[in-house]
């Protein structure tokens, strides 16, 4: 099941004797993605094995939207996180989300109107930082 | 801003 596959991946991450059934439940996981996003054993994955499946190229997700939900689910429930936004008294989303997760999202691959219908109202990304956006997708 | 990986149009296969 998806979580059991989140399970043993995650116990099997560092074990060396173990490395077939890591890779084995790291394809599950791939293959089944949206059904792994939605279980609550995904949230509870760590910081290094979540940013390792969400920064697949092989991932089965429909668009750039699963991952990036994916992302605020899983963050949502990320303790060190939660400790860092209550202590600054900030919701800055970009101070929070910790980089490697972060660096998963590929923002060019958002559709631009779905990028400013919901993805812009997060304010993760810098003015600078949607101005070169804009100019990818412009194609410049 | 090059350098930030999740400004990179890479590539990944939606279903």
């Amino acid at each position: 099941s998806v979580r059991t596959a989140c399970e043993i991946y995650e116990a099997t991450r560092y074990v060396t004797g173990a490395k077939e059934f890591n890779t084995a439940a790291f394809e599950f996981i791939l293959r089944n993605a949206m059904k792994v996003f939605q279980d609550n054993s995904f949230v509870k994955l760590s910081t290094a094995a979540v940013a390792e499946i969400l920064s697949r190229d092989d991932i089965s997700v429909h668009s750039e939207v699963d991952i990036f939900d994916a992302m605020l689910r899983w963050h949502h429930t990320d303790e060190d996180a939660y400790l860092i936004g209550t202590s600054t008294k900030t919701r800055n989303l970009r101070k929070c989300i910790k980089e490697s997760v972060l660096n998963c999202i590929r923002f060019p691959n958002f559709e631009p109107f779905v990028y400013c219908g919901l993805i812009q109202r997060w304010r993760i990304l810098s003015k600078d930082e949607e101005d070169y956006l804009y100019s990818i997708w412009a194609g410049t | 801003l090059k350098s930030r990986p999740f400004l990179k149009n890479s590539p990944r296969t939606y279903i």
